[in-house]
């Protein structure tokens, strides 16, 4: 038995809106320590990694390890039905073949409850060891789709370069070139305006923007961004969930011939 | 030159 009810329902609602773009399946597995998705692009080039704790959602019971293959689509389309204010409530039977959502509106005078089928998902799993990156880039997440926008007008790739001046972000194209330098800055009155540059090595790698715009889709959970670099890894792009979780997007780079 | 690298490349599926 599932039962997991979320106050900030509209949370799970933008959770979808950032990854269903990119991921079609996914397995939700919901365990003892929270509900969690891991999941990669149709061309393995991209993944995403959701994690809501279960202290942030106000009722958690999970009686035993349960994996539900969803259809992203289908998911969202159903969240679409739940108010922005609303709470939702997630709900399976251990081996059951569908998972409940039901929203319940603030003042509780309006209660629905939407059934969905699951379906099996052959999910590939990959295991991501911790690393230390040689370049974090805090950053806010407005300033960093602004950029990825703008930069994707002029070009299909960025190169994303680290040094002690900055980051900077370089595109060029059939049109012309272009180039963004954020330096570090702090802001007294507003950590989220801040960009904070952590570099033990300067690091700089090429990703298909594409991909980066579409991992912006989740700029809504979050005022900031944080970029994780080394030399011939993946990027972490990472967007906090307010007091329950995460959703990280890893993007592989670019390789020279 | 550059191609598109895959995650598999970096990290080992499970």
């Amino acid at each position: 038995m599932l039962e997991l009810r979320l106050v900030q329902g509209s949370l799970l609602k933008k959770v979808l809106d950032a990854i269903k773009d990119l991921v079609t399946d996914a397995n939700f597995d919901c365990s003892e320590s929270g509900f969690s998705l891991q999941a990669m692009d149709s061309s393995h080039v991209a993944l995403v990694a959701l994690l809501l704790r279960s202290d942030g959602f106000e009722h958690y019971r999970c009686d035993r390890n349960l994996s539900m293959g969803m259809n992203l689509t289908n998911m969202s389309k159903m969240l679409k039905c739940a108010g922005n204010d609303d709470i939702i409530t997630i709900k399976a039977d251990d081996g059951g073949d569908s998972v409940t959502f039901m929203f319940e509106s603030p003042s509780q005078d309006k209660v629905s409850d939407f059934e969905m089928k699951l379906m099996d998902i052959d999910s590939e799993h990959l295991g991501i060891p911790e690393t230390e990156y040689h370049a974090i880039v805090k950053m806010p997440s407005a300033e960093f789709a602004r950029i990825c926008r703008d930069l994707s007008t002029i070009g299909d790739t960025v190169v994303i370069s680290v040094s002690k001046d900055g980051v900077k972000f370089s595109t060029s194209g059939d049109i012309g070139s272009a180039n963004v330098v954020c330096r570090q800055n702090n802001s007294v009155d507003n950590k989220d305006n801040e960009t904070v540059i952590e570099m033990n090595e300067p690091v700089s790698l090429t990703f298909a923007l594409r991909y980066l715009n579409s991992f912006t889709k989740a700029t809504t959970l979050s005022n900031t961004v944080t970029l994780s670099m080394s030399k011939e890894l993946p990027v972490v792009v990472e967007y906090k969930i307010a007091e329950i979780g995460h959703i990280r997007f890893y993007l592989a780079p670019k390789i020279e011939d | 030159k550059s191609s598109q690298g895959r995650l598999e490349s970096f990290f080992q599926l499970s």
